[in-house]
């Protein structure tokens, strides 16, 4: 049959490929012919020769000895595919194109392979080819595809070297695990694969860290929809721990990709991964130096580095929508009318959305805009500060600071709860931003008058929001321990109400 | 009715690829048995860093399976190797590779080992890490003739009766007398003619230059190079 | 509450305690999971002629 034939040529290219280095003549010869005889020489004939080679790989993985090499035939077709890119001819269709139709016929491949066999589906195979094919493709670029002796061809790959990752990349999230569960585990191999995240993250310039950012969220989606606080499967629980250590190597490496994406991440982290959130929140720049935030006696005030405003990869004012113009307008003259106008979108939400968050599992508010409006406030007033005198802007009657209090003063419990958990989560390192909410944190909790008698509830919304951030296992972002010394500090916050009425409370708040 | 779905090749790939979009839209609430099966197969599965390893086509083994005691360890050379990492000087460089098992296990190679796997074993990671060994012991690399070299400075004290500004041109053989102290770690002392270079460091001591290569091609030795050896920076690879 | 992070961090040498120069864990990483993490990977490097 004719899919036999080229099961027949594939294997031979998988012994050349056995013999002979792919820079060899012979390599570039081989896939000459396969084209001027007409084997892959249309779309419709390159699919069928691809297929078969995948199908043929995958059944060798299968009946191979496992002691023995069980990856000859796909490391093959992975080596095949990266030549394709050197050699075949560009001219009318594109090196994107070229890789979109691979990719799509090895998706297709494996998701047939996978409907097919259900849980007895094997992972390994598919999850090979793709991470030879990264290795392939590094060892080709490396030195600016220097290995490439013809020139037009060697800029030309050049050029596609960043589509290659996004492709890529984008691939990624058509077998990302919410549809494919059979390839979880190998789909956070691969998103942690020594060829692809540091690469993504070196590609901050050409979108590498926006397609990070999707890629993470895909997973976060996956861990949030079948966990529940107290209710974690095993294999979500062993997930979660891959994924752990991958923050914290990307932590370690390109602490910047945290510091400035905290807040997509944050808006699509599950609510209740405090700790994730953390070692988002406590990232900072390389270098940076500041001191420990357990010193009694730090003054945010002094501390040039609470000057610097930090650098944010997406401006949250592109979430404000419709809100902007009554934002910015109330920041350059308040008004109760725009008061008005904010609070009710925020505290407007069509529908309940479920949120699994620690103490509720529903939400009635719109916290992707609460956070974009706290953010953006927070971006003006430290910008502002730079431009201005500080005292102009860390003033409880600072429209910055007025439009936060108007905000929590006015919105319901939920609304109260999320607009300064929003706050908190600004509590970084040492920043301008940092320094103004800190500002606000320590303004709001010790100005009983501000809250019309209310004052408790908010106070109480403020530690939890902080304690939140604190019992768990370390990281601890800085600026929440250093404010919520701020607050411990005075006494009278020991003698509040609810601290005492709750001797369990009392006692983590006395050894805190 | 799409053309796609037409296609011989993709239609029955492509619906079954929209039916696992249904769950990126729309997650179901609860995980399913069949999605915990697998799951679970998966995690089974899970590749470990033998898969993620680059490609062994066309690749010979650093060393060929042959007999060995039963007292050997027989586990392949890219297992961890457990070791203090503080007592390896070379780690102090921090570069991606000092924290591998390999580039540990060679920084404990002497140098017939690191020459016999950079010319043997050409192409392949293993000559890459001894080439960086070997530059991190002060040997560099000449593109042109593709020896290795090695600089060896050695710190003179000069007698009551010798002229500071002496210079040397083609001297006998170098005498080593208990006041030279001499960097130098090379496998031989091979004592050919020596071209030397003395440099006044202050009124009482000298140092002298030499260099040596790795002679891969007739002797396998390291020998000094000749009188006529001269230093080119530009024919030196920049490791 | 999550987890104690310091066996995690020791088994990326991230251990601060240790003074080692900084070095990029992510572009040696085997595995993100430790049990399946048994033997090194081959990083980026490259081999002139």
């Amino acid at each position: 049959s004719r899919t036999e034939l080229l099961c027949l040529v594939f294997t031979e290219w998988i012994t050349l490929v056995q013999k002979i280095e792919v820079d060899h003549y012979i390599v570039k010869a081989f896939i000459k012919q396969l084209v001027d005889t007409h084997v892959i020489d249309t779309h419709e004939k390159f699919v069928e020769f691809f297929e078969a080679s995948i199908s043929l790989s995958v059944d060798a993985f299968k009946e191979s000895d496992p002691t023995s090499d069980v990856f000859v035939s796909i490391d093959a077709l992975a080596k095949f595919f990266v030549q394709l890119l050197i050699y075949l001819d560009f001219t009318e269709e594109s090196r994107k194109d070229f890789s979109s139709l691979v990719l799509t016929t090895f998706v297709l491949n494996m998701t047939n392979d996978h409907k097919e066999n259900g849980k007895d589906f094997n992972e390994r195979p598919y999850f090979r080819f793709l991470s030879i094919l990264l290795c392939e493709w590094e060892k080709l670029s490396c030195h600016n595809f220097i290995r490439v002796k013809d020139q037009t061809c060697r800029c030309e790959l050049i050029e596609f070297d960043k589509d290659f990752y996004s492709i890529f990349a984008s691939f990624m999230r058509v077998y990302q695990p919410l549809a494919f569960p059979c390839f979880a585990f190998a789909w956070v191999t691969l998103l942690s694969h020594r060829m692809v995240l540091p690469v993504l993250l070196r590609m901050k310039e050409e979108g590498g860290w926006e397609k990070l950012n999707l890629l993470f969220i895909d997973l976060f989606r996956f861990i949030d929809s079948y966990s529940r606080v107290g209710d974690v499967p095993d294999s979500i629980s062993v997930l979660y721990k891959g994924l752990l250590r991958v923050f914290l190597g990307v932590a370690n490496d390109v602490p910047e990709y945290f510091v400035e994406n905290h807040y997509t991440l944050l808006n699509n982290l599950p609510a209740s991964y405090l700790q994730l959130k953390n070692i988002i929140l406590s990232a900072f720049p390389k270098k940076l130096q500041f001191p420990n935030p357990y010193s009694a006696d730090i003054d945010m005030d002094v501390l040039e580095i609470c000057k610097k405003v930090p650098q944010v990869a997406y401006d949250p004012v592109q979430d404000l929508g419709t809100l902007k113009k009554p934002v910015d307008s109330y920041l350059r003259i308040p008004s109760s009318s725009l008061m008005r106008t904010i609070n009710s979108n925020v505290n407007a939400l069509k529908d309940l959305k479920k949120e699994h968050g620690v103490g509720f599992d529903e939400i009635a508010v719109n916290v992707k805009l609460i956070n974009a409006i706290v953010l953006h406030i927070g971006i003006e007033a430290a910008t502002e500060a730079l431009n201005t005198t500080k005292n102009a802007i860390f003033n409880k009657n600072s429209s910055y600071f007025t439009l936060l209090l108007g905000l929590i003063s006015n919105g319901s419990p939920s609304a109260k709860y999320h607009i300064i958990e929003a706050i908190v989560c600004q509590l970084r390192y040492p920043n301008a931003q940092t320094h103004f909410f800190n500002f606000v944190i320590c303004t709001m909790f010790f100005t009983d008058s501000l809250w019309d008698g209310n004052g408790a509830e908010v106070q109480e919304l403020i530690l939890r929001c902080l304690l939140e951030k604190l019992f768990v296992f370390k990281p601890h972002p800085w600026g929440v321990v250093v404010t919520f010394t701020d607050l411990l500090k005075n006494k009278d916050t020991m003698e509040l109400p609810f601290i005492k009425q709750s001797s369990e409370i009392q006692s983590v708040f006395k050894s805190l | 009715k799409l053309p796609a779905f037409q296609n011989k090749h993709f239609n029955i790939g492509l619906k079954n690829l929209v039916e696992t979009k249904r769950q990126i839209v729309q997650p179901s609430e609860k995980l399913s048995e069949e999605m915990k099966q697998e799951l679970e197969s998966s995690l089974l599965n899970c590749p470990d860093s033998l898969d993620s390893e680059v490609s062994k086509l066309n690749e010979f083994q650093l060393s060929q399976p042959h007999p060995t005691s039963i007292f050997f360890p027989s586990e392949p050379i890219r297992f961890f190797y457990n070791s203090d990492i503080t007592e390896t000087p070379n780690l102090k460089k921090g570069d991606v590779y000092s924290r591998t098992s390999l580039a540990q296990i060679m920084s404990k190679f002497d140098l017939d080992t690191l020459f016999f796997i950079f010319y043997h074993y050409q192409g392949t990671y293993e000559q890459f890490l001894s080439a960086r060994e070997l530059s991190l012991r002060g040997w560099q690399f000449n593109k042109v003739d593709r020896f290795w070299y090695y600089k060896e400075e050695e710190v003179s004290f000069p007698d009551s009766s010798s002229n500071e500004n002496d210079s040397i041109s083609n001297a006998g053989n170098n005498k080593n007398d208990n006041n030279n102290v001499s960097k130098n770690n090379d496998t031989s002392n091979n004592n050919d003619e020596t071209s030397v270079h003395i440099s006044k460091k202050d009124s009482s001591n000298k140092i002298v230059t030499s260099w040596r290569y790795f002679d891969y091609e007739k002797s396998w030795l390291s020998r000094r190079c000749g009188p006529d050896f001269v230093y080119q920076e530009k024919e030196f690879e920049k490791i | 509450t999550g987890v104690d992070l310091t066996p995690y961090i020791q088994s990326l040498n991230l251990d601060p305690a240790s003074k080692l120069p900084f070095h990029h864990v992510l572009e040696t990483l085997p595995s993100p999971w430790i049990e399946t993490s048994r033997s090194d990977v081959e990083p980026r490097h490259f081999i002139p002629e």
